[in-house]
Formats: structure tokens, sequence, C-alpha cells
């Protein structure tokens, strides 16, 4: 464990808790991709299977229950317990085009063709463009809620703090893993147009409104 | 390196 990976966990963390809040407290998901949400929980499903078969640390079987947990939260309070403020009109990209080609391709490029690894590989993939739903939705409504953006800021921040660790890995453990790296980088360019609208705008005290 | 079979992160 190094101090980049602990930020970027406490910052992911910090993401699906403001979301699961913003939602919770103001008893409305609109402005919120469901559809990323749905991409999210089958992100940790797939990837967290491995806490039926080995045990890393009381840090990692927690936090992946945390994460499962605040998931499926997330996506039940969006689809039944606050489903009349869903906003499906402009939720509408459509996920197959990102699902069915990943999964293609967790079976060609992977590190060992066993279940649980191919599987950890789909999830890896789809973290990477999971966000794209949102992002989608935010630019046919225009604009986002100031908390939706502080959502979307420490969730992008929790994978460019990640891309820190795996350089800190690499350099003091020799540790390297392409797929995650790869995915990862590409998973944070996504966020970059954003970030560049939250700093510039939002820590402004303005409203996130597109086009700009 | 291969990477590890086992991931220890989340």
């Amino acid at each position: 464990m190094n101090i980049f990976r602990l930020t970027g966990d406490l910052s992911h963390l910090a993401a699906i808790i403001i979301l699961l809040l913003k939602i919770w407290k103001t008893r409305s998901c609109a402005g919120i991709s469901g559809k990323s949400q749905i991409l999210f929980a089958l992100v940790f499903t797939t990837r967290y299977l491995d806490l039926l078969t080995s045990f890393i640390s009381l840090y990692n079987t927690s936090m992946k229950f945390i994460y499962i947990g605040c998931a499926y939260a997330t996506v039940y309070m969006i689809y039944a317990k606050f489903k009349a403020t869903y906003d499906g009109n402009h939720d509408t990209f459509r996920v197959e085009f990102l699902v069915v080609p990943i999964g293609g391709l967790a079976f060609l490029v992977n590190h060992d063709f066993s279940p649980l690894e191919i599987l950890w590989t789909f999830s890896i993939y789809l973290e990477s463009v999971a966000i794209l739903p949102q992002l989608f939705m935010i630019s046919k409504t225009g604009e986002a809620e100031t908390i939706t953006t502080h959502y979307l800021f420490f969730l992008g921040l929790y994978r460019a703090l990640y891309l820190m660790n795996w350089i800190w890995r690499f350099y003091f453990e020799g540790f390297f893993d392409m797929i995650a790296i790869v995915a990862g980088v590409v998973q944070t360019i996504l966020y970059c147009d954003f970030f560049y609208l939250y700093v510039t705008k939002v820590l402004k005290g303005k409203k996130l409104s597109l086009p700009a | 390196s291969a990477p590890p079979l086992r991931h220890d992160e989340l």
C-alpha cells in the first residue's frame, strides 16, 4: 500500500458516498445516469468475485463489501425508490455498444484464460468507459448539479491517483499490470474535459453548463 | 514482470 493508492481508494469511496447521500438527502436522482450506476455495479460484481476465493486483508475485503453494497443501493434508489425522479429521457446511451465489445476484448486480451481472470479483465475494461453514459447525459441536459460535479471529480481523481500508484509500484516493487494501466489511462483521459470545466467553472462558484 | 494473478488492488 502507498499514499497514492490509499488516497485513491478514499477518493473513490468519497465519490460513492457523495452520490449515495445526494440521492438519499434530496430524495432525487435527477441528472444521474442510472446506466452508469448499473455498469459500476457490474464492474464491482465481476471484479470482486475473489471475495469468495482469496483473502488479502481486512481493508481489502471491507472496502470491496462497501463498494458493492453502495453500488447496489444506488442502483436500487435510482430504479426503485426514487424512480419517479429518474430522467430516463436523457439517459439514453446505448450501453450494449460498450458491454459487448468489452466482453469480447476481455476474452482476447487477458493475463490468464480462467473465468475469474477474464471477469476481472472485463471489469477493468468496463470501468474505464462506465462513466460515458453519465457524461453523455450531462452533454444532453447541458448542465449538472454542483454536487454531481463533486461526485465526478472524486471519481475521476481516484483513477488518476491509481496511475501514480502504478508508477510508484513499478519503481519500488517492479510491479506493473499493463491491462490495468492502459485501461486506467483511458479512463482518466475521458475525465479531462470534465476536469477542465470543473476547475474553470465549479471551483469558481459557477454552475457547470454546456456548451461552455 | 508478469503481474500476479492474485490482484491485490481494489
